[in-house]
């Protein structure tokens, strides 16, 4: 799951923002 | 009835579609061909224009709230950089990019239905091995053979230009035109690629899945509706899903030797990062 946290909250949440 | 329900999974789909792709085949093909109403795309296919198409793309995009603060750094243009480092920050906008792109792929995944009740690690692996594939899919319409649309349509880069670029910049998206050209003379429409977006996505053979059943299952009822869909779309165009779905092997191998061209640039570019959610996706991939 650790490796793939952005995954993860995308897959979760529609507002995670990707330009980290 | 049965019918009736594939037809209904092709319409919500397409809906879905046209919510999370803002640039959809329709509108690039219309850019492309120069029926719109829209002012042409800006075309780069020197470092020079690279370098003024950069300034475009930063003073439109820019959201208003941020337009003023920014303004005196508009374009990023910096007169003395070399063509090393504009290739370099090209690729960087690339980069980010695509990380916009990942989170649309997955909205549109979110929306097909019975993707939310899979285990969630089989969704994120889904994700993980399917979204290159639909991100190359999703370019195609974007290509014809000397060029391709970037920016959400705003700009028109050279399949020369790219070509022109160093090792191994040159080489990443040569394959992509070659592949392109190709799956457009199929022409799908818009709705048809829907359909075979979600086929991908639900592909029950990626590996460390840990519940193949349900994604099988799901994607039989896809791949159901994509056949009647095509026939109906195209009476006139034979074995056009037999023929669809074998772009689905040359799409591995876009996707390997992709990735393959990302780990050689981390290795001999020490400028660059890479973006972590991409990190993510690329690592222990193939």
């Amino acid at each position: 799951k650790e490796k793939h946290k952005i995954l993860h909250r995308l897959l979760q949440n529609s507002t995670t923002p990707v330009d980290l | 009835p049965e019918s009736a329900d594939l037809r209904a999974l092709a319409k919500h789909l397409y809906e879905s579609y046209l919510k999370y792709f803002p640039l959809t085949k329709a509108k690039a093909r219309a850019i492309l061909s120069g029926k719109t109403s829209d002012s042409s795309p800006f075309v780069i296919h020197d470092m020079r224009s690279l370098s003024e198409g950069e300034q475009f793309i930063n003073c439109r995009q820019i959201p208003p709230s941020l337009a003023n603060q920014q303004q005196s750094d508009c374009g990023l243009l910096h007169p003395g950089d070399s063509a090393e480092e504009v290739e370099v920050r090209f690729f960087q906008r690339c980069q980010s990019r695509s990380a916009e792109a990942v989170r649309e792929v997955t909205e549109f995944a979110k929306s097909i239905p019975g993707f939310m009740e899979l285990d969630l690690n089989d969704q994120v692996t889904l994700l993980k091995y399917g979204v290159i594939e639909v991100l190359i899919i999703m370019m195609a319409p974007l290509m014809n053979k000397d060029g391709t649309l970037i920016a959400y349509g705003q700009i028109f880069m050279t399949r020369e230009f790219l070509k022109s670029l160093r090792k191994p910049f040159c080489q990443m998206m040569e394959p992509k035109f070659e592949f392109s050209v190709k799956f457009n003379m199929l022409e799908m429409d818009d709705s048809d690629m829907a359909l075979f977006l979600a086929v991908i996505i639900l592909s029950g053979d990626r590996p460390g899945l840990l519940n193949v059943k349900p994604i099988e299952d799901l994607q039989e009822t896809v791949l159901h509706s994509l056949e009647l869909q095509l026939k109906m779309n195209h009476p006139d165009s034979l074995q056009l899903f037999a023929k669809v779905l074998q772009k689905m092997t040359d799409l591995r191998q876009l996707v390997s030797d992709h990735v393959h061209f990302i780990q050689l640039l981390k290795k001999t570019e020490v400028d660059i990062c890479l973006h972590p959610l991409l990190q993510e996706i690329i690592r222990d991939l193939y």
